[in-house]
């Protein structure tokens, strides 16, 4: 159900 | 070098506990204003983000900045021999190879002591920044256990609704539907069953459950829950340790059917 998202994206790498 | 003392081994033991499902290994980064940790799962699906303050030890000492990179199962082993109660200490030297655990029992002379062999682990670190989100939980974190547990027994991903009327959590499975709605609720004489929603806009975002359920794993820290929401970012599931310390869940959405 859905696709799931990665976590990645939403935070800039530091 | 690193020396910090907690009263009780518990925090750390039911720390570990709560991730290390998700996590196998990570680093404790040590520095002056704690120890934190930070790490995706395999899949880069959720992030643990756990801070344990200078005040949760008494006392801590830590001069410059040292990672301790951990194999959490090997962790596991070593904490086991640790009892709730004990008081737990830890060391390092600055470039350690080892970490150095003591156990002490306070009701009788026993002193525990182990050397858990340190990992170089290179690992991405995320940017958090503070985020205001639309809509924020709180609430006993058992219920919220129960709640996730139960529609996982119906479906793979829930969806969670928060507006005006309150939170509903729905799920649609092969056997059929489940839904559960919270309202703001307050409990003079317990507290701690207290339900508070503040919302700043209606939020709609589904979740896999697996997640949601292994979050779960750190209601032993803490008997309320907070549970943060805005569209279209990942969610935020946090447990209170002691002090300023926490243990925080990221978990990404899913989208579309």
């Amino acid at each position: 159900t859905g696709k799931q998202l990665k976590i990645c994206p939403y935070y800039a790498s530091r | 070098m690193l020396e910090a003392r907690l009263e009780q081994a518990s925090i750390l033991k039911k720390v570990v506990d709560a991730i290390k499902d998700l996590v196998q290994d990570c680093n404790f980064d040590c520095n002056d204003s704690g120890i934190a940790l930070q790490a995706m799962d395999n899949s880069h699906v959720a992030l643990v983000s756990m801070m344990l303050k200078t005040e949760t030890f008494s006392p801590f000492r830590c001069d410059r900045n040292i990672a301790l990179g951990v194999n959490l199962t090997s962790l596991t082993k070593v904490l086991r021999a640790a009892q709730n109660e004990d008081i737990l200490t830890l060391k390092a030297e600055d470039a350690p190879d080892v970490l150095n655990l003591v156990f002490e029992s306070s009701e009788n002379d026993r002193i525990s002591e182990y050397d858990l062999k340190l990992m170089d682990i290179d690992q991405e670190h995320l940017g958090i920044p503070d985020t205001e989100y639309a809509a924020t939980i709180s609430m006993p974190s058992a219920e919220f256990k129960r709640i996730t547990t139960d529609l996982m027994a119906m479906s793979e991903s829930v969806n969670i609704e928060a507006s005006k009327d309150g939170v509903k959590f729905s799920c649609q499975g092969d056997i059929g539907n489940g839904s559960i709605t919270l309202r703001q609720h307050t409990n003079v004489d317990k507290p701690a069953e207290n339900i508070e929603i503040e919302l700043s806009e209606p939020v709609s975002l589904t979740f896999s459950l697996k997640y949601l359920v292994n979050f779960c794993k750190a209601s032993a820290l803490s008997s309320t829950v907070k549970i943060c929401l805005s569209n279209e970012v990942p969610l935020l599931v946090e447990y209170n340790i002691s002090a300023s310390s926490y243990l925080r869940f990221y978990l990404a959405p899913k989208i579309g059917d």
